[in-house]
């Protein structure tokens, strides 16, 4: 563990607070893409299956049962709760594709052939794309609330520091070596190019975030 | 190179 790690993960853990406090505080999921929180469930299921088979530390446990029930959550509160506010017809990203390209390069890229490593690393390739219908959301309506934007910022912010921690890590730990990680992380992170752009602009205006559509 | 297992990041 170290700094950047852990800055990583306290921003992700923000995130998805700024999201439960838009959904509680406005009622309402307006401009929150459905689709993304789904595929962020199937990410962390997928990909946090080991916590009954390896234990790495109290610390990774709690945050991976953490991160499942908060997904978990959110898609309760946009499914049934605030399901009247949920904007599904701009929702339309087909996930589809980004399912099938998750799979496909899952099979591929592997360590080894087990069950478990097979569902890590589809849970890596999908995470890398699963914000995208959220992106495409926000793209096709120019403009969001002041918590939806921190919260995509924060999000995108987390992968960043996820990379600065894996740089940091491949200098100091020998032997520590993740390609496929840091494939997937870096797409991850580049995706959010556009958005961090327009997000730190808007803030330097003091200006709610507007895209142009 | 074999990535180095197991996984201990988030």
């Amino acid at each position: 563990m170290n700094l950047f790690r852990l800055c990583g993960d306290l921003s992700h853990v923000v995130s998805i607070v700024l999201l439960l406090l838009k959904i509680r505080a406005t009622r309402s999921c307006v401009g929150i893409s459905l689709k993304t929180q789904f595929l962020y469930l199937v990410v962390f299921v997928t990909r946090y299956l080991d916590l009954f088979v390896t234990f790495i530390s109290l610390y990774n446990s709690v945050m991976k049962v953490a991160f499942i029930s908060t997904t978990a959550y959110i898609l309760y509160l946009m499914f049934f709760k605030f399901k009247h506010t949920y904007d599904k017809d701009h929702d339309t990203f087909r996930i589809q594709f980004l399912i099938a390209f998750a799979a496909a390069l899952a099979f591929v890229t592997p360590h080894r052939y087990s069950l478990l490593e097979v569902l890590w690393t589809f849970s890596l390739w999908l995470e890398s794309v699963a914000i995208l219908p959220q992106l495409y959301m926000l793209q096709t309506t120019g403009e969001c609330e002041n918590l939806t934007s921190h919260y995509i910022f924060a999000l995108g912010l987390y992968r960043a520091l996820y990379a600065v921690n894996w740089v940091y890590r491949y200098s100091t730990e020998p032997g520590y070596w993740q390609p496929v990680t840091w494939i997937a992380g870096i797409l991850q992170t580049a995706l959010y190019g556009d958005f961090f752009y327009y997000y730190v602009a808007s803030r330097r205006r003091g200006k709610r975030l507007k895209l142009p559509t | 190179r074999t990535a180095s297992r197991p996984h201990d990041e988030l």
